[in-house]
């Protein structure tokens, strides 16, 4: 018997601008 | 008899497995370190495809925390990387080309059907199993739009000081200079003193290099049939922005150049296989001026012509280049205006634009069609000097 195929979790993504502010103050924590 | 036991190599399934620790290890190795020249010889877009080959892996082990940290971390470097080199064209092109690719990859690989139309049954075997990436996919297009507008920043920036010297001052059709108006001294807007004049080869010559750059680095060539219409328009801009308002490159020799310096480049578009990019139509305003400047402007007849031709010139331009058309000689009158009446009234039902001036900075909207590879991911040699070997192939 074929086997459906299990759906995809989709994985949320922070926008572009979101991902940079959380890169950014992730740079100002570190020393 | 000796009898050989030969091993087999276990298959290599097209994916990439690394500690979590060593992420930031790949990232700067293959993004924020990596010289594109380091690469030359190699497969176009080789970083895009180990991206995809470590993203794999870690949906086939259903890590979604992997997948999360290692994609933010590749933009997060590629972002880095475009700052730190915001006047670097190779390095900009690289960047946009592996972007593209890697969304290029999420797509072909998601396992969407319709992005699998042209997949080998290897390719679907390597599609994404565990987790569906549209939304980072989203980011990686928003992410190419802005490398794609940096790209245009520095090409523009290299061209624009060479455009009106090429276009308008500069004389290559012989005995031209002859026949010049004369009472104008030599200027040029591109200059605040010393012979910075640039020939219409100059140009070429840099388009040239930015063609063979975004060719050797396997852009897609939608990507850059759509940087040269962008350029064209800006060359388009700038020598009819410079028209409208200079009185002494208006005349009939000036619009016989012109007319020579924009068949050069339409040749220089076909010869590069560019014709089908709408890049000449950017040039049409410019196309147009030229004819302006070398018809007749006399009779009610030639003003009919005029109207008939110039369509994409607004009446305020026509009017305005009329104004400022300089008689080569004595035997040349003046444009009468009466004769600018005539004209004005032709066009009086136009819905013309306001300003006079064209947008220079105007930007084209930007599309990244899907282009999937041929390419399988089994096949793919990383080469020592990445300094991945802390990958394993799975």
């Amino acid at each position: 018997s074929t086997q459906r195929p299990r759906p995809r979790v989709l994985l949320k993504a922070p926008t572009l601008a979101e991902m940079e502010e959380m890169n950014t103050s992730e740079e100002e924590e570190s020393p | 008899r000796q009898v050989t036991v030969q091993r087999k190599e276990k298959d290599f399934q097209g994916m990439l497995e690394y500690h979590k620790e060593d992420e930031a290890l790949l990232t700067r190795n293959l993004v924020t370190e990596l010289k594109p020249q380091m690469l030359s010889g190699t497969v176009p877009c080789l970083p895009a495809y180990i991206l995809y080959m470590c993203i794999r892996h870690a949906d086939y082990t259903n890590d979604d925390l992997k997948v999360h940290s290692l994609l933010t971390s590749t933009i997060n470097g590629i972002k880095k990387v475009l700052k730190k080199h915001n006047d670097d064209f190779e390095m900009t092109t690289f960047w946009l080309s592996n972007t593209c690719r890697l969304l290029h990859c999420l797509k072909q690989y998601s396992g969407d059907e319709g992005f699998m139309t042209q997949n080998t049954a290897k390719q679907n075997e390597h599609c994404l199993k565990n987790f569906d990436l549209t939304e980072y996919r989203q980011v990686l297009s928003d992410l190419s739009i802005q490398i794609y507008q940096q790209l245009i920043k520095i090409a523009e920036g290299v061209l624009q000081p060479m455009i009106v010297s090429a276009m308008l001052e500069n004389e290559s059709i012989q005995g031209l200079s002859g026949v010049k108006p004369t009472g104008y001294r030599k200027r040029s807007s591109s200059m605040a003193d010393g012979d910075n004049s640039y020939c219409l080869e100059a140009v070429i010559r840099q388009m040239n290099s930015f063609h063979t750059v975004m060719c050797d680095q396997g852009l897609d060539p939608e990507i850059i049939q759509q940087v040269f219409k962008q350029l064209f328009y800006m060359i388009n801009a700038m020598t009819l922005n410079n028209l409208l308002l200079r009185k002494d490159v208006c005349s009939w020799s000036t619009g016989m150049q012109l007319r020579y310096n924009i068949s050069q480049l339409e040749e220089w578009l076909r010869g590069r296989n560019l014709h089908q990019s709408g890049a000449v139509q950017t040039m049409e305003p410019l196309i147009q001026a030229a004819q302006l400047l070398q018809l007749k402007k006399k009779t009610p007849e030639d003003a009919e012509a005029i109207c008939s031709l110039c369509t994409s010139l607004s009446t305020q331009q026509i009017v305005k280049i009329l104004n400022l058309y300089t008689p080569l000689n004595e035997f040349e009158e003046r444009v009468t205006v009466s004769f600018i009446r005539t004209i004005q009234a032709q066009l009086q039902e136009r819905s013309d634009p306001q300003q006079l001036l064209l947008d220079s900075k105007h930007m084209f909207p930007v599309l990244f069609p899907f282009n999937p590879s041929s390419l399988t991911m089994d096949s793919i040699h990383i080469p020592a000097c990445l300094n991945l070997e802390f990958l394993n192939e799975v």
